[in-house]
């Protein structure tokens, strides 16, 4: 169950729908500083609600969606290589934002794409995800705090 | 909840090891401060570079304890196998020869697991099966530049 | 003492100013939070990349981040000019464009100032003076192996 | 008043005497990870006394000896363009340790160091020494931290 597109709209510095294809095997992202690159990290790390808004570098939710489109809504959609598509949408209002997660195209929870992921070994605590920066974190954390990551797993 | 977390630390432990041979010269393992009771105590690392005295973790180098750490999270992974694993700039302290080796590593986990990561280093980008170009418009939009198989 | 520290801000600002426009595309400078009486705010920094709405700082990229960061010592430094400058991998975060910028602005500035760099990345290692290498013997102590020339 | 040799006997991971030297212009250090480039920064700041044991990454300033040579000392000299030389010895004792200062080989004060130094630009607040890591130290400060170091410097 590897990841085989994510297609991406309107989100962080993506303006309109960029479509991109995943391989098996070992894939490398590169380009310039400020690219994007970290964001599509993000961007899986949205779809699949593994991390907080201040894990995505915003200090809310609609700070997500592209600045200069003018536009109200952000929406990435993972496709794995079973089949399986998930999507999130988030979307401004007057007061806050509404957020969508679906999966298969079917209207879902966080709850239920979070047990889904789970069954298939994608969990938060697994380090499946490694963000910019986590390397430097764990060097630096007391031996308290790394104890404490064998906690959440066990 | 004792027993659950020894047998997590005992597997995740003995995978950091087998990592931690490969990637640095020496040997080195995880040491649970209070080993009769786990929880009131942190855990930290024993490491031993090849022919060094035992180290204090705080004079290791700053791509020494990268490296520590990498093998940290790899056996942790280990642990609890995923379909995918994203990894973002990984590799910023090490030098050349280290960015090989753990390219080299990863470029073997790859044959059975969906691996993507983020890299400016040239060493890790030759190794890689496909390169994901990205880059920014005019209008400081990201632009997927396209996928090429490399070599 | 406001008298002395508006000045210091004022000077390390214009220095800001300038280093920024030569490193990154667009503008940048230093904000306090609060003007009237600086001690009762903090300082941070307002980054207008070519093109780009004016930005939150900690959507910025790492990269774009450590820019940032090198630009603010830079100013510093300038603010305070001393005989030499030790610097231990600044450039750890950059994509080669960048290091290479930051080099060639070392290399000028090393025109009437000793510059002593710790670099893995080839840009900067390129623009140097002159290379001190430094390897490990087998009973890992730490070899000088000779100041070489460049170019 | 710019660095021409440092003369490193017994620190860190310098066994022995060994002799740097130093010339105008733009200089780099580079060799593997773990190789002694950072100790080279350090003996720098131990000798011009501009960082404290922590910030040379020793938990006590007697574990900045060699540890496989044995011996009881460690010592820095740096020689200046102007014929200038400060000396920094530390000497493992009984209870703790004796830390011996040297400006032109006279004994002298960490004090009467620190005021010479700054009488020529050198300054531990002025960014004269960049320390790895210290980049994402300043990144990731409060607003608060970032101002008080314009403060120091005023
Ligand atoms: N008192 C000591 N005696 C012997 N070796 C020491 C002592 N203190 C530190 N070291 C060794 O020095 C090495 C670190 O050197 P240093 O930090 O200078 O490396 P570096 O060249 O900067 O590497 P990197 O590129 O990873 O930053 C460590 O391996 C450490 O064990
Ligand atoms: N909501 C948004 N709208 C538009 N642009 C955004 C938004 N959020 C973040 N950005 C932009 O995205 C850019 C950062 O991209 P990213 O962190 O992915 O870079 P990167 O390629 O990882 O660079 P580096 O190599 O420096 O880590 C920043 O310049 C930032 O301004
Ligand atoms: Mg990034
Ligand atoms: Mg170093």
């Amino acid at each position: 169950m590897h990841v085989t597109e994510l297609e991406i709209n309107n989100f962080k510095s993506f303006s309109g729908v960029t479509r991109i294809p995943f391989f098996e095997g070992f894939t490398v992202i590169s380009g310039p500083n400020g690219s994007g690159k970290s964001n599509i990290i993000d961007s899986l790390l949205f779809v699949l609600s593994l991390s907080t808004s201040s894990g995505l570098r915003a200090e809310k939710l609609t700070d997500l969606i592209n600045l200069n489109s003018g536009r109200n809504l952000s929406e990435v959609k993972a496709t794995f290589s079973d089949g399986t598509t998930i999507k999130r949408r988030i979307k401004r209002a007057a007061h806050g934002y509404y957020s969508y997660y679906y999966l298969n195209e079917r209207v879902s929870t966080q709850m239920e794409i979070l047990e889904f992921l789970s069954r298939h070994g994608i969990k938060p605590e697994g380090y499946n995800v490694v963000m910019q920066g986590d390397i430097t974190r764990i060097m630096e954390m007391s031996n308290l705090e790394r104890r404490r990551i064998i906690d959440e797993i066990a | 909840k004792f027993e659950a977390f020894m047998k997590a630390f005992r597997e995740i432990d003995s995978n950091f090891r087998k990592v931690f041979a490969r990637l640095m010269s020496g040997s080195g393992n995880l040491v649970l401060e209070n080993e009769e009771d786990p929880f009131s105590g942190g855990l930290t690392f024993a490491i031993k570079p090849q022919d060094k005295k035992i180290h204090i973790l705080s004079s290791l180098s700053g791509g020494e304890k990268s490296v520590v750490t990498l093998a940290f999270i790899f056996a942790i992974q280990q642990f609890m196998p995923a379909p995918f694993y994203a990894m973002d700039e990984i590799d910023m302290f090490l030098d050349g020869s280290n960015v090989e080796r753990v390219a080299a590593m990863i470029k073997e986990l790859a044959g059975n697991t969906q691996f993507i990561l983020v890299s400016l280093r040239k060493p890790m980008i030759d190794r890689a099966d496909r390169i994901l170009g990205v880059t920014l418009r005019p209008d400081k939009s990201t632009l997927v530049t396209g996928v090429k198989a490399n070599g």
